[in-house]
C-alpha cells in the first residue's frame, strides 16, 4: 500500500522568488506549509483524497495570496469570475461551475454539482441559482476583492494586456510591471 | 490558479481546482480550469492532476488527460507522462505547469515558467514548500 500524500499548487505566474520581498515569501510559504499539513491530516486520520484535496482548495480560496476565492484577480470590467472543478479517480464523477461571482468557496459549489447533480457543469446565473438552492454561502460582490489585486489590475489595463496570477516584481522593485512578463 | 491533488490510503486518487482567472481578462473569458481533462482529472488507474497557467493552451492540448492517456494506453510513467505533456504545452506556446499524482503515489510538479507555488506531503512526513524559479 502507498503512503498518502497530497500536492498543492498556488498558480503559476512569470514572477519568480528572486524578485520576491522577503515578508512575502514567508507569507506564501507559511500558508501553503499549513495548507500541506491540514490535508495530511486529513488524510491521516483515513480521510478520503476528495476530501483532501477539497479542503486544501478551500483553504487556499481562504487566503487572500493566492488568485481564487478571496484574493481572485479582477476581470477588464473590474469584476471577479470564478472557476472551479474537482474529479473523483474511484468514480470518475466530477462537478465544477465557471463565472461565478457570489459563491465564497467555489470548489465547494463544483464537489456539490459532482454529489447532488447529473450533470457536470454549471455556468454564471445557473451554476448560482444552483448554489442557493443547495444553501451555499453567497457573499457581496466584492467579497474577493484586494488592494493588490486591484493595483494588479490598473497596471495590466495601462499595459493593455493580461497577466497570470502572482505579478510580485512591481512591489519587490517599484517597476510598474515586470518588463518580461509577456502578459502585461 | 490554486489545485490539489491527492492519493489516500484506500488507494484512491482526486483533483481539484479553482481560480479567479487571468488578471483583465474579457468578462465571460473561461479557461482550464473547470474544464475536466484540461485543467483537471483523476483516474485510479492513472493519475491525479491539477493545472495552471495559460488556459488556452491547457485546452488545446487536453493537457490533465493527455497525461492520463500517456500512461494508460502508452505505458508512460508519472514523470515519462508529464514531461511529454509539459513539452506539449510549449510547443502550442502556454506558460505554466501541474500537479500530479498517480495511483503508486509517486508525484510530479512539472512547470515551464517561474514563479510556480508548490507544496507536498506524504502522511507522517514535514510538508515541503517551494516557489520555483
Amino acid at each position: 500500500m502507498s503512503i498518502p500524500v497530497i500536492v498543492i499548487h498556488g498558480g503559476a505566474g512569470a514572477i519568480a522568488r528572486s524578485a520576491m520581498t522577503p515578508s512575502k515569501e514567508q507569507s506564501f510559504r507559511q500558508a501553503l506549509t499549513e495548507i500541506v499539513a491540514t490535508g495530511q491530516q486529513i488524510l491521516a486520520a483515513g480521510g478520503s483524497a476528495m476530501d483532501a484535496v477539497t479542503e486544501a482548495v478551500r483553504l487556499l480560496e481562504e487566503c487572500p495570496l493566492f488568485n481564487a476565492g478571496h484574493g481572485a484577480v479582477f476581470t477588464h470590467e473590474q469584476t471577479h469570475e470564478l472557476d472551479a472543478s474537482v474529479m473523483d479517480g474511484q468514480t470518475l464523477q466530477a462537478g465544477a461551475i465557471s463565472c461565478v461571482s457570489r459563491v465564497r468557496n467555489p470548489v465547494l459549489l463544483a464537489r456539490a454539482v459532482m454529489e447532488h447533480s447529473e450533470h457536470v457543469l454549471f455556468t454564471g446565473d445557473g451554476a448560482e441559482a444552483f448554489a442557493r438552492a443547495h444553501g451555499f454561502e453567497m457573499v457581496a460582490a466584492d467579497f474577493f476583492s484586494t488592494e493588490d489585486r486591484l493595483q494588479q489590475l490598473h497596471r495590466a489595463r495601462q499595459r493593455g494586456g493580461m497577466m497570470l496570477d502572482h505579478d510580485g516584481a512591481a512591489e519587490a522593485s517599484g517597476d510598474p510591471i515586470d518588463p518580461d512578463n509577456k502578459y502585461g | 490558479t490554486v489545485g490539489a491533488v491527492a492519493l489516500d490510503a484506500q488507494g484512491n486518487l482526486a483533483a481539484a481546482t479553482s481560480t479567479g482567472g487571468l488578471t483583465n481578462k474579457q468578462v465571460g473569458r473561461v479557461g482550464d480550469t473547470p474544464l475536466i481533462g484540461a485543467g483537471c482529472y483523476a483516474n485510479n488507474r492513472t493519475v491525479a492532476v491539477s493545472c495552471t497557467g495559460t488556459g488556452e493552451m491547457f485546452m488545446r492540448a487536453v493537457t490533465a488527460y493527455d497525461i492520463s492517456a500517456r500512461m494508460e494506453y502508452a505505458g508512460m510513467t508519472l514523470v515519462e507522462a508529464c514531461d511529454a505533456a509539459v513539452a506539449r504545452l510549449a510547443e502550442l506556446g502556454g506558460d505554466g505547469g501541474l500537479i500530479a499524482v498517480d495511483h503508486l503515489g509517486n508525484i510530479a510538479l512539472p512547470f515551464n515558467t517561474g514563479g510556480m507555488y508548490r507544496g507536498y506531503g506524504h502522511v507522517g512526513e514535514l510538508p515541503q514548500v517551494d516557489i520555483y524559479r
